[in-house]
C-alpha cells in the first residue's frame, strides 16, 4: 500500500522492512513494530491512516505466527540484542569504509540504515547515549558524504 | 452523524492498540 503523506517519518523504517523482508525478517518485523508504534502516535483517526495502520498490523500479526520458533520474535530482549547487533555491523562497516577513504553508495546507504535502526531500537526502550550518539553520526556521515559526492566534492 | 463517525473512529483505534498490545504479549 502506498504510505500516506502523513507518515513520512516512517517511510524509510517501511522500505529498509521490505529490504530485508527474506536476507533477515527479523529486522524486517522490528521495522514495522516501530512503524506501527509510530504512526499510532502521528495519526490514528483519519481514514486513510487507520487503513494503512490495519494493514500493517495484519502484516505484523501474520510475521508473528511465521516466525513463531525464533527466539528473537518471542522474546524482545533477545530481540533487543539481535537490531541493535545488526545496527552496530552496519554502523562499523561504514566507519571503516570511511576511515579508508571509501566513499560509496554502500557505506552512505550503511550509514543511513543503521541509523533507521538506531530509531528502531527505541520500541524495547529508552535508547543509551552510545546508541543515540551513534545515530545522530551516522545519519549526519551519510548525509554529509551524500551531498559531497552530489557535488563532485572529496569528503574531508 | 459526526459523533457517530468519532466513536468509530475511536472504537477502531482502541482495536489497534488492543492488538498491538497482543501482539507484544502485554495483555
Amino acid at each position: 500500500m502506498a504510505v500516506p503523506a502523513q507518515f513520512k517519518a516512517i517511510q524509510h523504517h517501511l522500505r529498509t522492512a521490505q529490504e530485508h523482508e527474506k536476507r533477515d525478517p527479523v529486522v524486517a518485523y522490528y521495522c514495522r513494530l516501530y512503524a506501527m508504534q509510530t504512526g499510532m502516535k502521528v495519526d490514528s483517526k483519519s481514514p486513510e491512516c487507520r487503513k494503512f495502520l490495519v494493514k500493517l498490523m495484519d502484516q505484523l500479526e501474520t510475521m508473528k505466527k511465521e516466525l513463531s520458533d525464533n527466539d528473537s520474535i518471542n522474546q524482545e530482549v533477545v530481540g533487543n540484542a539481535h537490531i541493535e547487533n545488526y545496527a552496530l555491523k552496519m554502523f562499523l562497516y561504514a566507519d571503516n569504509e570511511d576511515r579508508a577513504q571509501r566513499f560509496h553508495k554502500n557505506m552512505i546507504k550503511s550509514f543511513y540504515t543503521s541509523s533507521l535502526l538506531f530509531d528502531v531500537l527505541s520500541v524495547f526502550g529508552e535508547l543509551s547515549e552510545e546508541n543515540i550518539q551513534h545515530r545522530k553520526y551516522a545519519r549526519w556521515k551519510a548525509t554529509y558524504i551524500h551531498t559531497c559526492l552530489k557535488n563532485g566534492d572529496t569528503p574531508q | 452523524t459526526g459523533s457517530v463517525g468519532t466513536s468509530v473512529a475511536s472504537a477502531e483505534q482502541d482495536e489497534l492498540s488492543q492488538r498491538l498490545a497482543r501482539l507484544r504479549d502485554q495483555v
